[in-house]
């Protein structure tokens, strides 16, 4: 199928598991295709991803059913979007990208906030000239006044939960907003509201899992918190 | 130029390997 294809079908806002399927198969065609088909699908493609997106969050009660399994499709599609120059600006460029991505860290659905927290992760760590972790965590903190939450509880809360993969994606996130910080002030202020928070706690838990994937996100938030004391 | 792939796989691999944090 062609992206205009994909386009014309998202134009006509399908609903379950005719989204769904849309979706899984644009997935497989964004992952697949050279970029030549990526700039086809193109901003507008974009645009209707992130419109299906925005309405999934905002309307739950009309997609009642599939809402959760498509809203995952568009994170997976967006990140197949994203693993090209062309695709990555674009969506950098739109104001709603990252917001929407930080809309949908959610606890309770672990398997896609892994996904979403992993894809906030690798943004964090671009070189870009507008320092894209700002962006990340100007979008959780504006997420969180509107929840009236602490701006970190939903990675506290998701590090809280059973699935070994979310509490590495968790870390990583935290790992990539703190490693980013060029000021001494701005790491340790977000190291600590992290620690005072909950952290401290579920570090000493995370510490006696066994899992050489922890391992290094555990040994890298240690190394910066002494490297940081050092600099202090 | 725009045709580079594969950023995001690199990105998350040099994430989940700590290469991305190390001090440069």
């Amino acid at each position: 199928r062609s992206a205009m294809m994909y386009i014309q079908e998202l134009r006509m806002e399908p609903r379950d598991t005719q989204l769904l399927g849309c979706l899984e198969s644009l997935r497989v065609s964004l992952n697949n295709n050279p970029v030549s088909w990526v700039q086809n699908f193109g901003d507008e493609g974009l645009a209707l991803l992130l419109n299906i997106m925005r309405k999934i969050q905002e309307e739950k009660d009309e997609y009642p059913n599939m809402g959760v399994k498509c809203q995952h499709e568009i994170v997976r599609c967006l990140k197949a979007f994203m693993n090209n120059k062309y695709g990555l600006k674009a969506m950098l460029t739109s104001a709603e990208g990252i917001p929407l991505l930080v809309r949908a860290i959610n606890p309770r659905v672990p398997h896609m906030m892994v996904d979403v927290v992993k894809l906030l992760s690798a943004i964090c760590i671009l070189e870009h000239p507008d320092n894209l972790h700002e962006r990340v965590l100007e979008a959780i903190t504006e997420e969180a006044e509107k929840q009236d939450i602490e701006r970190f509880q939903p990675l506290l809360s998701g590090m809280n939960k059973p699935n070994i993969g979310l509490k590495n994606g968790c870390m990583q996130l935290i790992n990539a907003l703190i490693s980013q910080g060029e000021e001494l002030d701005y790491r340790i202020h977000i190291r600590s509201e992290l620690l005072r928070l909950g952290l401290r706690d579920l570090l000493t838990e995370i510490r006696t899992i066994e899992n050489e994937e922890l391992r290094v996100q555990l040994s890298v938030f240690d190394d910066q918190a002494e490297d940081d004391s050092e600099e202090l | 130029e725009g045709d580079e792939t594969g950023i995001m796989d690199d990105l998350m691999e040099a994430l989940q390997s700590g290469a991305a944090f190390r001090r440069k």
